[in-house]
């Protein structure tokens, strides 16, 4: 009420003008710390409805889950206006802004808030707050000694990064990853056309009434014997269990740790780079942009560990674009374009000689930018 | 930002298969176990 009047006196005030009473109407309007203009009070509530609207929506969602119902892809304005925007520019830009060096009075203060902002643990902070010059400093930091212990079983693969795991599992004969009920993307558009990824496996036994399936299976491991001259032993060697593709996705939200580690003993034979945009990767962008993680800008390492192919994919997303690899610094990601037209053709580095990567070991790590 | 792993691992035997140590929504740490397998 007490809004409506003030901003009944707002409106009425300049009636009042037209009508000559310009002193009253003037004494009244004048020093009003209270009074609001009605189009600052009509965007206020509009911005609260738009805000009241989302959180019921995903409070919707979050039930539905909990009751075992999948969201579905649900394509919305908001995903086309993300279209429009230059992500990959913004993200360059708050990188640059995340990466001022700050007065060392100042880190201790803006780092805990960003780490309340984000829900950040400081007890793991490897070095004292003041330590780190930038908030891109802070965001990519090292954490204290045996903050992460790493799990020492040989028969077991481990996280290489922090993270929500969204979605695991085996690829069946489609070789596609579901990115949301309804919605899935192939695994080679993730990974590259040239991708090593063995879409065949090789069979169990020799047998000749499988001629075209051997053929299939030659195909494929033709073009990781081109890579790797030790892989060329692999069709003599005895026959071996059937391997089976399997996938796993792992979200890492603006407060985690953000280095990648490796999984597991693995030799990288190829990095590829692909430039793309930087779209949100949070659960609301999954349900309404179709192809997040294929478009976004990604760096994928391939290889070989003891039980066969493996690939890692890093996806970027908006403001975290540039993409570090301790085993290759020199790359860059999220470069600006010399052309207006995206290229297609990922940039690609086969490591001669190859990268050995132990569990655990330092991959990389995704930066502001 | 996102990683997603695509990996090999043996499948036909029951006594070698391997099998995921977590499932969607999870959250887990570096280092954690994401999956196992057993030697034959």
């Amino acid at each position: 009420f007490f809004f409506l009047r003030k901003l009944r006196t707002a409106t009425t005030q300049p009636q009042a003008s037209l009508n000559g009473d310009r002193n009253s109407s003037g004494s009244k309007g004048k020093g009003n710390p209270f009074l609001v203009p009605g189009a600052t009070v009509a965007t206020i509530a509009m911005l609260g409805a738009l805000h009241a609207r989302r959180m019921y929506s995903d409070k919707k969602i979050e039930e539905a889950r909990e009751s075992g119902i999948e969201p579905e892809l649900q394509p919305d304005v908001k995903a086309k206006f993300l279209n429009m925007l230059p992500l990959r520019s913004i993200s360059r830009f708050w990188g640059h802004l995340c990466g001022k060096e700050l007065p060392v009075w100042v880190r201790p203060y803006a780092h805990r808030a960003w780490a309340r902002a984000f829900h950040s643990n400081l007890e793991e902070v490897g070095l004292p707050l003041k330590e780190y010059a930038s908030l891109k400093d802070f965001a990519i930091r090292r954490l204290k000694d045996g903050a992460r212990p790493i799990n020492s079983d040989p028969h077991t693969l481990m996280s290489p990064v922090d993270g929500t795991v969204l979605r695991v599992g085996e690829l069946k004969e489609g070789v596609m990853i579901e990115q949301v009920k309804g919605f899935s993307y192939s695994v080679s558009s993730l990974l590259g056309a040239r991708s090593l990824l063995p879409l065949m496996a090789p069979p169990a036994h020799e047998d000749t009434s499988c001629q075209q399936e051997n053929k299939l299976s030659s195909k494929s491991w033709w073009r990781i014997s081109l890579a790797s001259p030790k892989l060329r032993e692999e069709p003599s060697s005895p026959p071996s269990p059937m391997k089976g593709l399997f996938y796993c996705v792992i979200y890492l939200t603006p407060g985690n740790y953000h280095r990648i580690h490796s999984p597991v003993d693995w030799n990288v034979l190829v990095r590829r780079h692909f430039s793309g945009r930087l779209y949100p990767l949070h659960s609301r962008a999954i349900r309404t942009i179709k192809n997040l993680y294929v478009e976004n800008e990604r760096v994928v390492l391939e290889g070989r560990w003891q039980e066969g192919y493996m690939a890692m994919a890093a996806v970027g997303a908006t403001n975290i674009g540039s993409i570090e690899l301790f085993i290759e610094p020199g790359l860059r990601t999220n470069l600006p374009r010399k052309k207006l037209v995206q290229s297609e053709a990922p940039q690609e580095r086969v490591y001669e000689p190859q990268v050995m990567l132990k569990k655990g070991d330092e991959v990389g790590a995704f930066n502001m930018g | 930002s996102t990683v997603v792993l695509v990996f090999q691992a043996p499948t036909t035997s029951p006594s070698s298969e391997f099998s995921f140590c977590v499932e969607k929504g999870d959250k887990i740490q570096m280092g954690e176990a994401l999956g196992r397998w057993h030697q034959q």
